[in-house]
């Protein structure tokens, strides 16, 4: 996978941190101090469609087998995240109560192409 | 700032633009996750030092150096799972002519939404024995309490349980059943009164004199039970 630079071309992570400080949220986040919202940018020409690492996905199989017997398809090949792993955050809550909990795939560590 | 969106149609946007639209777009992504309308708005500051004793119980979290939390991911479950650490409102209160530890905590459940309990337990910090005469283990009891009044008409025994009280130590009541059962009512306030009687002393009142670092809170950890899928059952 990618990282995005200045200049994004090809897909590609683009890296993003937010610290909980900065916009006043840490009054009631206690733990962790921001949030990687990493997300995913930039260009899949047809030959990258399906890389890297989804071509096991539906979409690549069917991208495949249309560029396969060449018929041409009008559709682009997408980035998108291909791993994310979960947030674990502990918070006050309106009662102030303190909650902890894993929220699942909110932080984007690689991206690809269908 | 980045160039013109080629999928999504958004024009080209100034850094500081694109900046706070992010911002922005990670804000309501966050609080829609955690199922909040808003961000809490937090008015009474749970004392850091109590907030820390409760986070390091909840075994789910190393404290380092700094004070600051270093979390540990839970087992991953299919269902998204909350692990909840409650403050009591605290007041000491007569239940026929002993005095007992009156703790009352508010719930907040959201319509449509049932929460499953996998486990809760109370925490209370005992006090040492005075009187070297004692035996070094007392009966600790914990009620439900009905409503205001705390005649002994009203309550009723959740657990009871022997304590050793040769030192001063946290001890845990499971209260796991009660509640799942509160919560199953609909109810906002769970009323529970613990007495740890020694003579005319409740060994496990808290009052000013204990540092708040002792202050007795809840802890449960919970899933939002999907009522739905119980629909899908009954249709099979």
């Amino acid at each position: 996978s990618l990282r995005c630079g200045d200049e994004v071309t090809v897909c590609c992570k683009r890296d993003f941190y937010i610290k909980f400080k900065d916009i006043q949220w840490d009054e009631w986040i206690i733990a962790p101090e921001g949030y990687h919202m990493n997300y995913c940018m930039g260009q899949c020409p047809q030959h990258l469609a399906g890389s890297p690492g989804i071509a096991s996905s539906f979409h690549a199989t069917v991208f495949n087998q249309l560029k396969v017997n060449g018929i041409n398809t009008a559709t682009a090949s997408c980035c998108i995240p291909t791993e994310r792993r979960p947030l674990s955050m502990v918070y006050f809550n309106s009662q102030h109560s303190i909650v902890k909990t894993d929220v699942p795939d909110m932080i984007v560590e690689s991206c690809g192409c269908t | 700032g980045s160039p013109a969106c080629a999928s999504c149609g958004l024009p080209a946007m100034e850094k500081d633009a694109e900046q706070k639209m992010m911002i922005e777009i990670a804000k309501q992504h966050l609080l829609e996750k955690l199922h909040l309308k808003e961000r809490p708005n937090i008015t009474q500051t749970v004392p850091k030092v109590a907030l820390l004793t409760a986070l390091r119980k909840l075994h789910s979290g190393r404290v380092r150096q700094d004070g600051t939390l270093e979390l540990e991911n839970s087992l991953p479950t299919k269902d998204q799972g909350y692990e909840i650490v409650s403050f009591a409102d605290i007041s000491d209160s007569d239940s026929g002519d002993k005095a007992s530890l009156s703790l009352t905590f508010q719930f907040l459940q959201e319509r449509g939404k049932s929460i499953q309990v996998l486990q809760s337990s109370l925490w209370i910090y005992a006090k040492l024995s005075e009187d070297p005469h004692r035996s070094s283990r007392l009966l600790a009891r914990v009620f439900l309490s009905a409503d205001e009044e705390t005649s002994d008409s009203n309550r009723t025994l959740v657990i009871e349980k022997m304590i050793e009280v040769k030192e001063s130590n946290w001890h845990t009541f499971p209260i796991t059943h009660t509640l799942q059962t509160f919560l199953d009512g609909g109810q906002r306030r769970l009323r529970l009164e613990v007495s740890c009687e020694e003579g005319e002393r409740n060994l496990c009142s808290f009052n000013g004199s204990l540092t708040k670092a002792n202050q007795p809170f809840m802890v449960a950890q919970v899933r939002l039970r999907d009522n739905h899928s119980k629909h899908l059952i009954r249709k099979r």
